[in-house]
C-alpha cells in the first residue's frame, strides 16, 4: 500500500479543512517555529490509532487537547477529524480491505464523547486500526515515525531502554 | 520471544554496521547486548569508531556524532522492517553541511526503491533543497495553521521568516 | 536562604517577563512557583503566550518555541548576575531564521555593555556572520584538534565541510 | 576582569599546543561535527574548576579521561595542562590577586598523580580556584556556561529542578 492524503479539520492547529498529498520520494515540510509542523506529524500518528495522550503532547485534558482550543479571533471547537487514504493499487493490504483500490482510514473526537474510527465509512474499533498498520508494517509507534526529539532521546536512554525499542521493531 | 528478539538483534546489527560506514564517510561501528546473558533482559549498548578515531561507547563521541550514530541505528530498524511512510521531524538539526549531504544520500537510496514515501520536516537550506516537492506551513492568523504548497525554484529565505 | 531565593526569583522574573517578548517579537510569559508553600521546597514552572496564542505552560509549545523560552531563562538569570564570560553551545540549534536573528540581537546588546565577552559555538550562517571574529576548529589530522583563525569575508562553505 | 586567553597543551583532541584569543564582543567558533567545539567549552570549564569527570563527558577513567588518549598516528600522552589569562586591567579581582595586571590560572593532571592548580605560578588548592571565580561571578557551573544539550536539559526537567538552578544562579 501507499500512502497518498492526509485530511485534518479541527486537530490542534490546524482548525481549517487542510489536505496534505504524499506524493512518491520526498516530501519537505518547512515554516517557522511554532507554526504546526509537528502537529502534522500528530495527525498522522492520530488517525493510525496512537492511544497515549501523553505521545501527543497532550496537558491535563487528556485526548481532548488535540481538538483546536481557540484563538483571540476564533472560538474553540468541539470536535477534530483526520483521514488518512490509502492506494491499495498494489494489492497489498490485509485481506479484510484487499478488495477495495483505495483504504480510508478515519478518526473523530468529540468533547465528552470519546473518539470513533472508521474504515472505508464503517465504525470499527482501535484494534482493528491497529491491525490493519501492523499488518501494513507501519503504525502510531513505528520506528520509522521519527518524532522531534526522538533521536536524543535514544542518545540519552539506557541500554535496557533501547532494546525494548528493538524488540518493538522486530 | 527469545529467538525471535536475537533474529532482530543480528538483522539490525548488520545494518548498523553497514548505515554507520555510509554515513560517517568512514570507520566503523557495532551493536552489543550487555549487562544480562539472557537477550530478554539486557541492554543495547552502541559502540562506535569515527574515522580516524579509537573505539567508544555513544557517551564519549560529539554531539552530532552521537546524533548520527542514532540515527544510523533508527535507519537499521527501518531496513530491517520496510515500512511503506518514514517520518522525520528535524533530524539533521545537530548536523555539520558533510553529514546532512550523507543523510540525504541515504534518503534518496531508500526512496528509489519506490516502496516507501518520506515526509521530511527541517529547518536546513541543505536539507530543503533535496526535496521533491516543498510545503509551507505559515501562521498568516495567529494560532491558525494553514498548508501552502511552494514551488521548489523560489528562494527559501521566505519560509523560514515568522 | 529563603529570603536569598525570594528575592533571586524576583530579580529573573522581572528579566525573564522582559527577554521573552523581545526574544518573541510579542506575547508575554511569566515564572511561577508551585507545588509548595516552601519556595525552598517549590518547583519553577514556565508560563508562555507566544503572540496571539493562549497563555500555557512549557509542554505544550513546539520545540523551537521551548528551545526559545529556555533561552529567555538562562540570559534572565545571567542579567540578575552578569558574568564576564558566557559561552553559548549550539543553542540555535531548533530555531528558525526570525529567531535566530532575534537572538543575536540580545548578543549584541549585552556584548555592547563592555562587561561580557561571548564564545559561540554554531553550525547557522546567520549566527556566523553577526560575529565579531571567527574561529574555525579543525582536524586535519585525524583525531587532532587545531584551531585556525578565519577571514570574516571568506565564505562560509568550507568552514562546515568535514 | 576580563578574560583574555585560554591556553590548551594535551587537553582531549587538543594534542598540541593551543591558543584561543577571547576578544572583545562576539567570538564564533566553527567547525565540522566532532571536530573538538565543545572540547573548548571543557577546557574553560576545567580550568576554572570543575570537580567532576561525568559533567567533563568522562567515561570510566574518570577524571584522567581528559588527557589526550592517542589515535592512529599519535602515542596516548601522560599530561594535560589549561591555562586562562585574565586582564584585571580594571582591578576588579578580589584583594589577594587584586595587585597584579594579570592573573593566569592553570590546572595540570597527570596519570595517576592528580591534578594540580596554580594561579600566577603559586600552587593553590582547587577551593582558591572556586573562591576566585565565584567572587568574579563566574565559574564552571555559571548559568553563563551554556554546554551543548543544557537548553534541552532546562527544557525536559522537572520543575524542581528548574528551581535549584535558580538557587545556584542566586
Ligand atoms: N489543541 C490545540 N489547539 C490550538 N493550537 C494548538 C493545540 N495544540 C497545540 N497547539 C499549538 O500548536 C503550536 C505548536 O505547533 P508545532 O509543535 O507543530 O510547531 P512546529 O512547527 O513543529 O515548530 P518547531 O519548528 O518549533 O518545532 C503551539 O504553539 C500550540 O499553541
Ligand atoms: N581524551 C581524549 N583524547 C582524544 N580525543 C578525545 C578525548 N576526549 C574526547 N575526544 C574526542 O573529541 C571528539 C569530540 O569532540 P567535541 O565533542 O568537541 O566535538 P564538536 O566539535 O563539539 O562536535 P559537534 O558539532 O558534533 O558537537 C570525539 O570524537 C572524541 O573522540
Ligand atoms: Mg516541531
Ligand atoms: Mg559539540
Amino acid at each position: 500500500i501507499q500512502f497518498s492524503r492526509l485530511r485534518i479539520n479541527g486537530f490542534k492547529s490546524f482548525v481549517d479543512r487542510t489536505e496534505l498529498d504524499i506524493g512518491p520520494g520526498l516530501t519537505g515540510v518547512v515554516g517557522p517555529n511554532g507554526c504546526g509542523k509537528s502537529n502534522l506529524v500528530e495527525a498522522l500518528r492520530w488517525v493510525m490509532g496512537e492511544n497515549s495522550a501523553k505521545r501527543m503532547r497532550g496537558g491535563e485534558g487528556g485526548m481532548e487537547d488535540v481538538i483546536f482550543n481557540g484563538t483571540a479571533q476564533r472560538s474553540a471547537r468541539d470536535l477534530a477529524e483526520v483521514s488518512l487514504l490509502l492506494n491499495n493499487g498494489s494489492r497489498s493490504a490485509p485481506a479484510a480491505y484487499n478488495g477495495a483500490d483505495e483504504i480510508e482510514v478515519s478518526r473523530k473526537i468529540e468533547r465528552d464523547h470519546g473518539s470513533t474510527y472508521k474504515i472505508n465509512g464503517k465504525t470499527v474499533r482501535a484494534r482493528d486500526v491497529h491491525m490493519l498498520f501492523a499488518d501494513t508494517v507501519t503504525g502510531a509507534n513505528s520506528p520509522a515515525m521519527v518524532s522531534q526529539g526522538r533521536v536524543a532521546q535514544i542518545i540519552n536512554s539506557k541500554p535496557v531502554d533501547r532494546r525494548l525499542i528493538l524488540e518493538e521493531s522486530a | 520471544a527469545r529467538d525471535r528478539l536475537k533474529a532482530a538483534f543480528d538483522h539490525v546489527n548488520t545494518h548498523f554496521q553497514r548505515l554507520f560506514t555510509q554515513l560517517f564517510g568512514g570507520g566503523k561501528a557495532h551493536l552489543a547486548l550487555i549487562d544480562a546473558d539472557d537477550p530478554l533482559g539486557a541492554g543495547l549498548e552502541i559502540y562506535a569508531q569515527p574515522p580516524g578515531k579509537t573505539l567508544q561507547s555513544l557517551s564519549l563521541l560529539s554531539g552530532g556524532e552521537q546524533a548520527l550514530a542514532s540515527i544510523s541505528l533508527i535507519f537499521a530498524m527501518f531496513l530491517t522492517n520496510p515500512s511503506p511512510i518514514c517520518v522525520l521531524d528535524e533530524i539533521d538539526a545537530p548536523l555539520d553541511d558533510a553529514n546532512v549531504d550523507r543523510v540525504c544520500n541515504l534518503l534518496e537510496e531508500i526512496a528509489a526503491r519506490g516502496e516507501t514515501r518520506f515526509l521530511v520536516i527541517t529547518h536546513h537550506r541543505m536539507t530543503m533543497a533535496r526535496m521533491n516537492r516543498l510545503y509551507g506551513v505559515t501562521m498568516a492568523e495567529r494560532g491558525v495553521s494553514q498548508l501552502v504548497s511552494v514551488d521548489l525554484q523560489q528562494s527559501f529565505e521566505f519560509l523560514e521568516a515568522a
